[in-house]
């Protein structure tokens, strides 16, 4: 999968950190002290479809579909997560007790064409 | 984005902005919580730490039905105890949990861990009882109903874990949202207030683990 660089334009992955200090929840929220709040972006052209970030026999497979069925003008294909991972958060609820719990597919790692 | 002013700096700044609302969205609907809790006291840095390294230490091992069921969240909660006025017969420690009526709380284990300071030559015996607290002014005299009782020796100061997972069922699947534990001492025990909360670091507090299932579950999974 991709990193967005600065000019890229091909689906990647852009990586944003919000810290809790500058939103002003380091105060209820323990751990982390930030979070990785990652985003896809970027075009997918016809001949990428299913790719990349995901097994290259699934592109070829979606590639050959597009060629034998001639949807180039029609079909379109979309820059989405294709990986994801937990998040695990230690906070205070209202009555101030800490509560730990993971949460899934929270931080997208990769980004593919749909 | 598109309607701010054209200058690499704002799109940077709208961009930031735009994100971080997106961060306090997301957190807030996974965390399943309305808004950002409003904290109501402060719970001491040291009685954080200690508790924490507690949970650290004596981390539960995760049996086979956990990871069977892992889909359904888990929660791991550590409640620490609110002093109440001392009642007749030993000290009150008011625990406080929440949650929504559509929510189905399970838990999994649960644990009060105490710390008595007892002189080193001495050997105390204590009767622990634990009932549900209903509103604010529901404590003294009154039927309660009683939903743990054990008993406890302590030679020399040190942390106790009793186990309450049975009790913690029944009062969770009830209305009752505050626990209230009362120590009461025999023999020459002293005095059982000076022995449980003799500095805040050394708060007592509960520990649950608890797995939250939403309604529909079953049918979502069928």
């Amino acid at each position: 999968s991709l990193r967005c660089s600065q000019n890229s334009n091909l689906c990647c992955r852009r990586d944003y950190y919000v810290d809790f200090r500058d939103i002003g929840w380091n105060d209820w929220i323990i751990k982390p002290e930030g979070y990785q709040i990652n985003y896809c972006v970027g075009q997918c052209p016809l001949h990428v479809a299913g790719s990349p970030g995901m097994a290259s026999s699934f592109h070829t497979a979606v590639f050959n579909l597009v060629k034998a069925n001639n949807i180039q003008a029609s079909g379109h294909s979309c820059c989405v997560p294709t990986r994801r991972r937990p998040l695990s958060v230690l906070y205070f609820d209202r009555h101030s007790n800490i509560v730990k719990t993971d949460i899934p597919d929270m931080i997208v790692d990769a980004c593919g064409c749909s | 984005a598109a309607a701010e002013p054209r200058c690499p700096a704002c799109a940077a700044a709208a961009e930031r902005r735009l994100l971080e609302e997106a961060a306090k969205r997301q957190l807030l609907e996974k965390l399943r919580l309305r808004e950002r809790p409003k904290l109501i006291h402060a719970v001491p840095r040291a009685a954080v730490a200690r508790a924490l390294r507690r949970l650290q230490a004596g981390g539960a091992r995760r049996g086979p039905e956990e990871e069977e069921e892992e889909e359904e969240r888990s929660y791991e909660i550590i409640s620490f105890a609110e002093p109440e006025p001392r009642s007749p017969s030993g000290l009150g420690l008011r625990f406080q949990f929440s949650h929504t009526q559509d929510q189905d709380i399970h838990i999994l284990q649960a644990q009060l861990w105490l710390y008595l300071r007892v002189p080193q030559d001495l050997v105390t015996s204590l009767t622990l009882r634990i009932f549900p607290a209903g509103g604010e002014g529901e404590v003294a005299g009154g039927n309660r109903t009683l939903l743990s009782e054990q008993q406890l020796r302590a030679r020399g100061s040190g942390w106790h874990t009793l186990t309450l997972m049975p009790t913690l069922q029944s009062f969770f699947e009830g209305e009752g949202r505050t626990l209230r534990l009362e120590l009461e001492g025999h023999g020459d025990g002293g005095d059982i207030m000076a022995m449980v909360n003799a500095s805040w670091s050394h708060q007592p507090f509960l520990v649950a683990k608890a797995r939250l299932r939403e309604p529909g579950h079953h049918m979502a999974k069928r």
